[in-house]
């Protein structure tokens, strides 16, 4: 995360490879699911031996000694519909949730959240300098009015994206925070309402950035997780 | 500080299944799989043993896959170990140790049966339990510097060698050897490999079931890290790891998911021109070793083109990446090149959600054939045409019975994929900006949701991190 400070975010989970090396984000929807982006895997079928997620704790890369550190194996990955770049991520077992670890909630289907809501991205990515890159780093957004980010984009935007509107100070979303969560506050629950994908270009001060739209895919996920 | 698991190969989830029980197999006993494999190499008779993974209990058998009328079966109770020289086609040293059941010698003549003294009379090579002369396989009872040889059955030729191939010749590597697959399990000073699946004498990270792609069976020379060749863990406690001398093919391999605008699955065979991070960063040039020193040098990853400071995945990472010119951060991945789709192409559509669609597609996008809506594996169903009568769900046709708003679906013939969505795309095409945007709920005021347990955090912590 460019741009942000240290912060608790105990949905948002690292994904790590079979080295043990962090490269991706995700949130704990349900115990044992974890949604995250395509990108970020191989492919539909891939074998996810070895590669695990670590949620309850604020540090890339803990001690040993890290009291409620939780490291659980992903024994399967399910992709979305082809529009959405999301990914569901079965874990071998469910996380135990507790002050560090907690689900983050799911928007009603088709949900649009307002313009101006001012949201929260989280994860272990990039800071390019701005922060420690050794922790859990969050920063917040404020959402963009669909048509109003169309506009900026000349007519590209998807309907299964969301944006959030550029900050001249270049706060964003960078290599390794892809998959994580654009968390707003709604009735006073945090709700998982964007997924980051990758940019071309991370934290620009000049144009959007995109997210997913979780709430276009919310039958998916259920649907998913009851299969 | 060799295991005695070294002599053997090791088959996961497998049985032998024998026809005949003759001779009789001994009765299981306790003990780990090294103690039982410490009893197998003592007896002359033994050649293989089953472990039970839930009893701890081991069984010695007189037998192999090869022997006659046996065979392989799996099962998820037990794996199986058989000892090597029963089961490589190739030779170590000079094959005196070689049980295979090559029958034919270099020259194409089939091998007098070492019991048989006709065509040629011989009383020097009888067959006894110490010598593992059998059959008319091909073996080398008097250290022959050239392997494994037989009396013929030509009565022009009395013997003559089989032409097994040695170990480091039988199979050739290409590139860096990450595929090589042979049976080598010494390293280029001759020392011995030790096991993937032990940790002594050298603790290591490469456990096989969390590297089921990388081949890591038994002691077998593999390349898991791309390293310049393979190598091995050693069982000299004074040297953990040393390469393998193994032949180079001649050829080089097909080049094979070659793609420049976009990268498919990890990206080992993306050839385009990225050469920035995404935060901005300009790539390390890979004939460079500053900022960062590192041992992917082009010259000796030729099958990597490392060219420039172009993103690459010489060694299996999750994507191409790149060593950035960045001293504080050595190493960045590519994710922002364009993923290659990797979807069927479609032909037919269908229109709304696809509710009324009654087209015969049968394959999920990714190919995957449908499971017929009646059926009950591999999967359960909980829609079928008796939940859902109106639903014309036929044969193994995409429909969509519950309105799926992503399209028509099928459950699939997959173990490990419920269900998916099939190859139809919606009549407008996918991907088309809607102006409008009808399948959007207008903004609901906030008190007109409510959420369970879910998306509660300790703000507290939020300022005490601050």
């Amino acid at each position: 995360i460019i741009g942000g400070l240290p912060g608790n975010s105990p949905w948002t989970v690292s994904i790590r490879n079979r080295a043990g090396v962090h490269f991706c984000g995700g949130s704990l929807v349900k115990e044992q699911w974890v949604i995250s982006t395509r990108q970020c895997f191989s492919s539909c079928d891939a074998n996810l031996a070895g590669y695990e997620v670590q949620l309850g704790t604020l540090f890339k890369d803990p001690g040993p000694g890290d009291p409620n550190q939780q490291t659980i194996p992903i024994s399967r990955i399910v992709c979305g519909p082809s529009e959405s770049q999301l990914v569901m991520l079965k874990l071998v077992r469910p996380a135990t949730l507790n002050r560090r670890v907690a689900l983050i909630c799911l928007p009603p289907e088709r949900y649009v959240v307002p313009a101006g809501t001012v949201c929260e991205i989280a994860g272990w990515g990039e800071t390019r300098g701005t922060a420690d890159g050794s922790v859990l780093n969050v920063a917040r957004l404020p959402v963009l009015a669909h048509d109003e980010c169309n506009a900026a984009l000349r007519g590209r935007l998807k309907e299964s994206e969301l944006c959030t509107a550029p900050l001249r100070a270049g706060v964003g979303a960078c290599e390794g925070d892809y998959g994580g969560p654009l968390a707003c506050l709604t009735a006073d629950c945090w709700v998982l309402e964007g997924v980051i994908t990758p940019s071309r270009i991370c934290a620009r001060t000049d144009q959007p950035a995109l997210f997913i739209r979780v709430s276009l895919y919310v039958d998916w996920i259920h649907k998913v997780m009851k299969m | 500080h060799r295991s005695p698991l070294n002599d053997f190969q090791r088959l996961r989830a497998t049985k032998l299944l024998a026809a005949s029980t003759d001779p009789p197999p001994l009765q299981p006993e306790q003990g780990s799989a090294e103690h039982c494999a410490q009893r197998c190499a003592a007896s002359l008779a033994c050649r293989a043993f089953h472990r039970d993974r839930q009893s701890q209990l081991c069984q010695l058998l007189p037998w192999t896959q090869h022997s006659p009328h046996v065979q392989l079966q799996k099962n998820i109770h037990y794996d199986l170990y058989q000892k090597k020289d029963y089961l490589r086609d190739c030779i170590m040293a000079d094959g005196s140790s070689y049980r295979g059941t090559r029958a034919m010698t270099e020259k194409g003549l089939h091998c007098q049966h070492w019991r048989a003294t006709t065509p040629h009379d011989h009383s020097r090579f009888l067959p006894s339990p110490r010598n593992g002369l059998e059959e008319n396989y091909c073996r080398n009872p008097d250290q022959d510097k050239r392997g494994p040889w037989c009396y013929t059955t030509d009565p022009n030729v009395r013997h003559q060698s089989c032409g097994i191939k040695k170990c480091e010749d039988a199979v050739c590597m290409t590139c860096n050897g990450e595929e090589y697959r042979g049976a080598m399990d010494h390293t280029e000073s001759g020392t011995e490999c030790q096991r993937w699946d032990l940790q002594h004498p050298h603790k290591h990270p490469y456990h096989p079931n969390k590297y089921p792609d990388k081949g890591l069976d038994d002691n077998y020379c593999r390349n898991p890290d791309s390293s310049e060749r393979p190598w091995c863990y050693t069982t000299d406690l004074g040297r953990e790891r040393e390469y393998c001398r193994i032949r180079r093919c001649k050829k080089r391999p097909p080049r094979h998911n070659i793609t420049t605008g976009c990268f498919r699955g990890k990206g080992e065979g993306y050839r385009g021109q990225v050469n920035v991070t995404m935060s901005g960063i300009p790539c390390q040039r890979w004939d460079s070793q500053t900022p960062h020193q590192h041992h992917f040098v082009p010259e000796k990853y030729p099958c990597k083109d490392l060219q420039e400071n172009y993103c690459r995945n010489p060694d299996g990472s999750e994507a191409p990446w790149c060593f950035t010119t960045c001293p504080t951060v050595r190493i960045a991945f590519c994710f922002h090149i364009r993923r290659c789709p990797d979807e069927l192409s479609t032909q037919e559509c269908y229109h709304g959600h696809g509710e009324r669609y009654r087209g015969h597609v049968s394959k999920t996008r990714k190919g995957i054939t449908c499971q017929p809506w009646a059926a009950q594996a591999p999967h359960v169903p909980q829609i079928s045409p008796v939940t859902h009568p109106e639903a014309h769900l036929e044969e193994n046709y995409c429909r969509n019975p519950d309105n799926d708003s992503h399209g028509p679906w099928c459950y699939t013939m997959d173990p490990r994929t419920p269900f998916d969505y099939c190859a139809i795309k919606p009549c407008c095409a996918v991907g088309q900006v809607l102006v409008a945007w009808p399948q959007l709920t207008a903004t609901l005021p906030a008190d007109a949701i409510a959420f369970e347990q879910c998306g509660q955090r300790d703000e507290r912590l939020q300022w005490k991190l601050r």
